[in-house]
């Protein structure tokens, strides 16, 4: 396992999304997972249809929440998800009826996984595959602006997971990186630290939010409960696997 | 601290100009004054949380104003965390009895 990896610096990782008013973090991950495959295993822009994924699941929820594997099924089912372009995102929450059989599938999916739940199994295949979806417990993202969230399972508890994002690489802040800076109208305060090992997650809350709509947490201590739900679509054939390598 | 117990009086000034910055940057607007009044509660009580917060983490992470900031946590939950998987994955139960006989 290399000691970083960001698959954003392979241009593999397709914009960051926001679900508005519609609660499909599932959707939105598993797709993000799905069109960063395609980039990496067969060298393929494509942005996939979330609202095929919201519409067509088959426990149909919609927007009022879901599953990650039960958007890799609907993947299955419909023999492929049509392009953002023609099944486009309504953010409204408003209920549709299925619209994929009148679509062009732009991708589709072998097979989906889910990962042993251990951050070294996870950090490897992220390397060595591509990006992978995980649920984590959202509580601290509500208020959190940038750098690495180190909780405990007392500030942000492992088992209570409820918001699906993707992950996309891993690394190591600077010893000498600390945190500085004023929230609001507090004051401002510095905590020198050591070199602190983190995951980098793609978030659905548009740009605004975060670091760029994205957000680190702390590696190698369960933290948020990441390594609950690691799951993962296949692309490729189990013959035609081929490992592909994270830049650094 | 909270201001819930406080004279309901004028609000500090810095807090109403974080609060009018919040809703420009955001581009956050309420019905009536009344909700307005209930989300600058709201928007007070989370900057006191982000401090604790901040007190709180281990980590680089930084917390402080941003667009879910005149939410309460609840509120948050329900409209941007993924519902059914908080309910039916972070709840386990008893799908048995001592009671049960023979299989």
């Amino acid at each position: 396992v290399p000691s970083t990896c960001d698959w954003r610096k392979a241009g593999t990782i397709s914009p960051v999304r926001d679900q508005q008013h519609c609660n499909c973090c599932w959707a939105i991950a598993a797709a993000g997972n799905i069109e960063a495959l395609w980039a990496i295993k067969f060298h393929q822009s494509v942005e996939v249809s979330v609202q095929q994924l919201i519409d067509c699941d088959r426990c149909g929820n919609g927007c009022k929440g879901g599953f990650v594997w039960d958007a890799f099924l609907t993947v299955l089912n419909n023999r492929g998800l049509a392009s953002e372009k023609d099944y486009p995102f309504d953010g409204s929450g408003k209920t549709h009826s299925c619209r994929a059989e009148k679509h062009k599938k732009v991708a589709w999916i072998q097979d989906f996984i889910i990962l042993q739940a251990c951050e070294q199994s996870i950090a490897r295949h992220l390397a060595t595959q591509g990006p992978i979806t995980v649920t984590i417990n959202m509580t601290l993202l509500q208020h959190y602006r940038k750098g690495v969230i180190k909780a405990t399972p007392t500030t942000c508890d492992p088992i209570q997971v409820n918001h699906s994002v993707l992950l996309v690489g891993f690394g190591k802040t600077k010893s000498v990186e600390g945190r500085q800076g004023k929230a609001a109208s507090f004051g401002s305060y510095s905590r020198p630290r050591h070199s602190m090992a983190y995951w980098t997650l793609k978030n659905s809350w548009g740009t605004q939010w975060g670091e760029k709509g994205y957000f680190r947490l702390h590696r190698g201590s369960n933290t948020c409960g990441i390594t609950k739900f690691p799951v993962t679509a296949r692309v490729d054939k189990p013959n035609k696997q081929q490992q592909v390598s994270c830049p650094p | 601290g909270s201001l819930r117990g406080q004279d309901p009086g004028p609000q500090p000034l810095e807090l109403k100009e974080v609060f009018r910055l919040f809703q420009m940057q955001y581009n956050r607007s309420y019905p009536n004054p009344a909700e307005h009044a209930r989300r600058l509660d709201i928007f007070a009580q989370n900057l006191a949380n982000t401090q604790r917060l901040q007190e709180d983490d281990l980590g680089t992470a930084e917390f402080g104003v941003t667009q879910f900031s005149d939410l309460t946590e609840e509120e948050f939950v329900q409209l941007y965390g993924n519902q059914v998987a908080g309910e039916a994955l972070g709840v386990s139960r008893k799908v048995g009895s001592e009671e049960w006989g023979h299989s």
